[in-house]
């Protein structure tokens, strides 16, 4: 699975 | 990476090449308003002290670098520019911007994910960003005319937030575990006040006539 990191968005 | 998140990224950037048109080919910054402009700066700053200690894509990077170069740029002309800063409408861009600082910073100290300086200042970052725009809105009702660019500029912006909630529903529906309290309701108070904007801004469209705001 991906992992997601927290802030992945901008 | 889904399509809403790719084309939100896209209209934020389209936002600031429009503005970074407006101002280097009219060398002017009328209609903007610098303190939101500022409150911009202080927003990436704020939210990309990860820059150096979290690598997420080169996408990712690449995009933060942009958006601190530009908003610091942006500020720079508008501050220091001999032509652009003479456009600036100083008398009306009287929002107190200090007191969505201070109340964002407060909100964040209560309101974080975890209490480490980094979470904090991305939870300042995003609260702040939320209500960034309102010195510009106010600045804009109080000379009411609206130019093409800085138009299409505040357009472009609130797009970019639209994209975010669709993004933000996608992942709900297709990520396992996405739940994102703060970004997500703080993203749908920042879209609202656009939600004005937008309803006149269609109106103008509509009527293919030049964009007035009520007094």
């Amino acid at each position: 699975a991906d992992v997601i990191a927290e802030h992945d968005e901008l | 990476m889904n399509i809403f998140r790719l084309a939100g990224d896209m209209t934020h950037l389209l936002s600031i090449l429009v503005l970074l048109l407006k101002i280097y080919a009219t060398k002017s910054c009328s209609g903007i308003s610098r303190k939101t402009q500022e409150l911009y700066a202080i927003v990436f700053v704020a939210r990309y002290l990860d820059l150096f200690t979290d690598f997420i894509s080169v996408y990712n990077t690449f995009m933060k670098v942009v958006f601190i170069a530009s908003s610091l740029a942006i500020v720079w002309c508008m501050r220091f520019h001999p032509m652009v800063r003479r456009s600036y409408d100083r008398e009306l861009d009287t929002f107190r911007h200090y007191f969505l600082v201070g109340a964002s910073f407060a909100l964040a100290l209560i309101l974080h994910e975890k209490f480490t300086v980094q979470e904090i200042f991305w939870a300042f970052s995003i609260y702040l960003e939320a209500v960034a725009i309102l010195p510009q809105l106010v600045l804009l009702q109080r000379s009411g005319n609206v130019d093409n660019l800085t138009g299409q500029y505040i357009f472009f912006l609130g797009a970019y937030r639209a994209f975010y909630i669709l993004n933000w529903i996608y992942r709900y529906l297709t990520e396992p575990h996405f739940t994102r309290w703060i970004a997500c309701v703080s993203g749908v108070v920042q879209t609202a006040l656009y939600a004005d904007f937008f309803y006149y801004y269609f109106i103008s469209w509509k009527n293919n006539s030049k964009l007035k705001l009520p007094a």
